[in-house]
């Protein structure tokens, strides 16, 4: 998993959320129920809350919208991009926006809620019988008032359960009529209209008047699209017309006759020679739910995973039961923690045993000739024990980090950690066990106390043979380590001592602005630095490189 | 039986052939998603090669790391995907 440079998350964990508008996709109700049970695969997994606000500013604001739609990252059209969400924070910062030329559903097809009748509410069923036939999409068959419905079990003529579908002669959204229905036909700029349109708008969003004369009343709502309506083409919004004629052939349903690119399509005028217009059929859609639920990780601070099964890979692909990955889980958690609260990485609050002492206390070798500030370039550089240590062939020498005065040393590598060869590449210690790993060439020891293991192969823990060496490591949290070797880096898991999966990545692009050749990786003071030579990049908290210095006077105190 | 029928193809109204050409999708994609110039935090911009980024984009998208603009790569940059881009700014 990636979060934002540093760690960006929620100071609280009783998040706020509001859905700003909805898409004429789907029923409200629906959209509202495919947010709270996208919210819901993350509260299920960290101690996270959300409540929805009807109104104000809450930390997640969710809208729907269209092309460029208002921040700097517009929307493509059908297709390509299907949304976005900011890291959190204030003002834009945490909100999630969708783009409304996608044809959002659940992801199989047309979701549509039903109207009065006598099946409470349900969703259509498709396909369903009626008359011994099937259909797979609301009819008008059968009524005589050309509200179109839908039968809500797969077979109406056992069941008799059904509804009315959406449609504008009986209710519209939003506008100024409180969703009265349309009434046709209406004038508007002194024509007649018989069907909903989209004339007077930029937003290609379809409306009617919802008294004989807009002109006069200027009242009107939008329609809701019908499970018929097509999508894109020249007729976005209109039903497909059966039959329709296409190069004098007439077509009783959706064809790819015509194109190259083997997309449905019909005509929505009894005529597509004469009338040109056209547009494509439903499809399955986007499912809302999953896709939200990869912007909410966005909302709470994860970034997109490498791993394909991650609900944070970025590319988006229909999965029937989303059940999140480790990756997602070891992420969120990493965040926020666990649904008991408890924190694996951040607010750790147990200390290392700073009674029991892992390196073996050796009286200094003073050699007034290994002056540590005439070298030019340090083997590795790692904090142990609280103790920056700086190790140069077979030697290294301590500067306490707490005092931060002076230094101590040479000390014998050899009589520290026997096992040892005398040029070590990299060296972290894992504060949880007090296991000090130490890497040279393609080998590694761990010394616990006096006793160690090793030299195994790095490939053990899961590096490529490619890996020559290992010239960086960083203690992440309790049980993470990064392993930096050449532009790449690995995450090591502790636990599983096995590196873990989406690794390597490049190295520039986790840690903005520093040398892709650094050979020394280290934390100190809470900072985090990459050295070359005698230069070192420091990045805050934030990941941000905030200063640049040299190791010799800064950490090393030379004169 | 029946006999085949020769498809006749036509242009569709409203229907914007794009012609971009394979690269300039490419390098649109790259640049969109943060692979091709990483700003980085201390201020600097630094452009990186085509190669390089393709690298980047094809070990995030768990494909084979060519380097090259092949077809596993371009299937990739055409599936619909989350605006956010992949290399953090």
């Amino acid at each position: 998993y990636s979060i934002y440079g540093g760690v960006h998350k929620w100071d609280h964990n009783d998040i706020t959320y509001r859905i700003l508008n909805y898409s004429p996709d789907m029923d409200s109700k629906l959209i509202d129920d495919a947010f709270a049970r996208a919210l819901r695969v993350w509260s299920d997994v960290t101690p996270l809350t959300f409540t929805r606000l009807l109104q104000g500013e809450a930390d997640i604001m969710i809208s729907f919208g269209t092309g460029d739609h208002g921040d700097a990252f517009p929307f493509d059209g059908k297709r390509g991009l299907l949304a976005h969400a900011f890291r959190p924070g204030v003002g834009i910062l945490g909100d999630a926006h969708f783009d409304d030329d996608e044809y959002w559903t659940l992801g199989k097809g047309n979701v549509v809620k039903t109207y009065a009748g006598n099946a409470g509410g349900a969703i259509c069923h498709f396909p369903f019988t009626f008359g011994a036939k099937s259909y797979t999409t609301c009819i008008t068959e059968g009524v005589n008032n050309s509200i179109p419905w839908c039968a809500t079990t797969a077979d109406y003529d056992k069941d008799k359960k059904y509804g009315a579908c959406p449609t504008e002669l009986l209710f519209t959204f939003d506008g100024n009529a409180n969703g009265a229905r349309c009434v046709y036909p209406f004038i508007f700029h002194g024509r007649m209209y018989k069907s909903c349109t989209t004339d007077g708008r930029i937003d290609g969003k379809r409306w009617c008047a919802t008294t004989s004369n807009y002109d006069t009343d200027k009242r009107f709502g939008f329609c809701p699209k019908r499970d018929t309506a097509v999508i894109g083409g020249n007729s976005e919004g209109d039903a497909c017309h059966f039959p329709f004629v296409f190069q004098g052939k007439e077509y009783h349903s959706c064809t790819s006759e015509g194109r190259t690119d083997g997309k449905l399509w019909c005509g929505t005028t009894d005529s597509y020679d004469r009338d040109q217009k056209f547009g494509f059929c439903p499809n399955d859609g986007y499912s809302l739910f999953l896709v939200a639920a990869h912007e909410f990780g966005h909302s709470l601070g994860l970034d997109h995973s490498n791993i394909r099964e991650a609900l944070m890979f970025p590319l988006h692909s229909y999965v029937e039961d989303l059940s999140l990955d480790q990756d997602d889980i070891d992420g969120i958690q990493y965040l926020y923690g666990n649904k008991t609260g408890l924190s694996p990485t951040l607010n750790a609050t147990k200390k290392p045993n700073l009674t029991r002492s892992s390196v073996v206390t050796v009286s200094p070798t003073v050699d007034p000739t290994k002056d540590p500030c005439k070298i030019h370039k340090f083997d590795t550089i790692t904090v142990i024990q609280r103790h920056l240590h700086f190790f140069k062939d077979g030697q290294f020498w301590k500067v306490s980090n707490k005092t931060d005065v002076g230094r101590t040393g040479p000390f014998s590598i050899s009589q520290s950690w026997p096992a040892l060869p005398a040029v070590i590449d990299s060296a972290f210690e894992d504060v949880q066990t007090k296991r000090i790993y130490f890497f040279s060439g393609n080998r590694f020891w761990v010394y616990t106390g006096s006793s160690v293991l090793g030299p195994h192969s790095i490939e053990k823990l899961g590096l490529p043979p490619s890996v020559q060496k290992v010239e960086g490591a960083l203690y992440r949290g309790k049980s993470k380590v990064f392993l930096f070797s050449g532009e790449n880096f690995w995450r090591f898991n502790l636990k599983t001592q096995m590196i873990d999966k989406g690794y390597p990545k490049y190295t520039e692009a986790s840690f903005g602005g520093v040398p892709n050749d650094a050979h020394d990786v280290f934390q100190h003071k809470g900072n985090i630095y990459f050295c070359r030579d005698l230069f070192y990049w420091r990045l805050n908290s934030g990941r941000q490189v905030d200063h640049t210095g040299n190791v010799k006077y800064d950490l090393l105190k030379c004169p | 039986w029946s006999r085949p029928v020769k498809s006749v193809f036509v242009t569709f109204p409203g229907n914007i052939v794009k012609n971009m050409a394979d690269v300039e999708l490419a390098q649109s994609y790259l640049k969109k998603f943060g692979y091709m110039v990483t700003e980085q935090r201390s201020g600097f911009k630094s452009k990186v090669s085509i190669a390089k980024a393709l690298k980047m984009m094809q070990r995030q998208m768990g494909l084979k790391e060519t380097g090259e603009l092949d077809k596993p790569t371009l299937n990739a940059m055409k599936r619909p995907r989350c605006g956010v881009p992949d290399v953090a700014n």
